[in-house]
This record gives structure tokens, sequence and C-alpha cells, in this order.
């Protein structure tokens, strides 16, 4: 448990909501 | 057997005993993705964040949204009457907040809210020091420090020349927000005690 965050599922929702922007950098 | 989740993030802060802790775990998220989705979005529209690698974006954001959080919900927060707005829009007092076994973080909470909001900052002013919260180029796991230092100051160099713009005879209060970032950074620590000791014990 040293990563509340990633607990959390923080990092999950983090990366769903910025997909649109990682995908339009990848263009 | 925890009865109570004392976040503002949640509906209530009532818990279904007969519940098992992962549900209970799964509500909890429900409720405050949606605030989470909201400071992603805030974001991307600072100019030059998209600009850092993925792998930047994900970390500052993981390790700072509680702390934008924060920031954007000290409304929630009622200095005066003392009371905490939940998601439902139901306010609970300090007091059985307290009695549900709400402690330092509740009193830490209440006493930033109440510093932050005597400084009036303008919507303008609360955004861009928003943005300054979240570009913290100490935070972990970096790959790219100089890029998030470099995107820092230009933001912390514009949070200046805002105040010093609106406040000319108030530059103290450029100084005082500054000085708010290591309150956020306790407050982010004492949270995540919190978070720790729920997930071991929900």
């Amino acid at each position: 448990f040293s990563d509340p965050a990633s607990n959390l599922g923080l990092e999950d929702i983090i990366r769903k909501a910025l997909m649109g922007n990682m995908e339009e950098k990848q263009e | 057997n925890r009865m109570h989740l004392v976040c503002p993030m949640n509906t209530s802060p009532y818990v279904d005993p007969q519940k098992s802790g992962h549900s209970i775990w799964e509500e909890f998220s429900m409720s405050f993705t949606p605030a989470v989705r909201e400071v992603v979005e805030f974001a991307k529209r600072i100019p030059g964040f998209k600009d850092l690698s993925q792998h930047d974006q994900v970390s500052l954001l993981k390790a700072g949204t509680f702390e934008v959080l924060v920031v954007r919900f000290t409304s929630l927060f009622d200095v005066k009457e003392r009371t905490v707005t939940f998601l439902s829009g139901r306010k609970y007092s300090v007091e059985v907040l307290r009695s549900m076994g709400a402690g330092d973080l509740l009193n830490s909470m209440f006493d930033f809210t109440e510093k932050l909001q005597a400084l009036n900052l303008s919507e303008e002013e609360m955004s861009l020091f928003t943005a300054v919260v979240l570009v913290s180029a100490d935070r972990s796991g970096l790959e790219n420090v100089n890029s998030v230092e470099a995107l820092q100051e230009t933001l912390i160099r514009a949070l200046r020349s805002l105040i010093t713009k609106n406040h000319p005879n108030e530059i103290a209060i450029f100084t005082k927000l500054l000085l708010k970032l290591p309150d956020l950074r306790s407050l982010n620590n004492m949270h995540s005690e919190q978070l720790l000791a729920f997930k071991v014990h929900p």
C-alpha cells in the first residue's frame, strides 16, 4: 500500500481522462 | 467495521455496514471520479502542460490531484458555520464529523480554507494558483524535471504578475500564496495516511 494514488484507482482515471490528449499528441 | 467515511467527495459520510470493503471502495471511487476528471481537464488547459511527456503529465496529476481538489473545493468548508457540504449537498457539522472519527485532517482543512479565503482571490488568480499547485517540479517520479521546472517558473511568474497587477499595494499576497504550497503538501500527506488506513482497515 505504498502508493495511495494507485490504490485509489486514480492513475487509471487520470490516464483515461488524458487519453484524448495523448492520442492527439501521438499523431 | 468502519461505519463512516468522512470525505466530502462522498454523497454521505454514512457507510452501510452490510456492504463489503470492496463495494464501499467502488462507490467511493464513483463519487470522486467526476471531480478527478475535471482536474485532468483543467490540467489540459494549462498552456504548456500538454507539451510535457505523457509520463510526467500522469505523474503530476497523480501527485497533485488531491491538492488541486482541496483548492477547488474550499467552498465545501463553511468556516463560519463550521460545516462541511458533501456531494449530496447535505451539510454536516464539524462536531458530527468528529464523532465519526474525523481528526487532525479536518481541522487542518478548515485552517487552510480560512487562510486561503482571507486572501479574496479572483477566479483568474485562483485558477493560476491551482496551475502552480499542479505543476511542481519536485514531485516524485518525473522523467524530465527541467521541462516541468521551466513550466512551473513560467506559471509562477504569471501568477506574480497577475497578483501585482490586481493588488498593487498587497504584494505580500503572492508570498502568502506560495507559502500555501507546503501547507497543501502537508494536507496531502495527512490525506494519504487516511487512505492507507482505510485501505488496510476498510
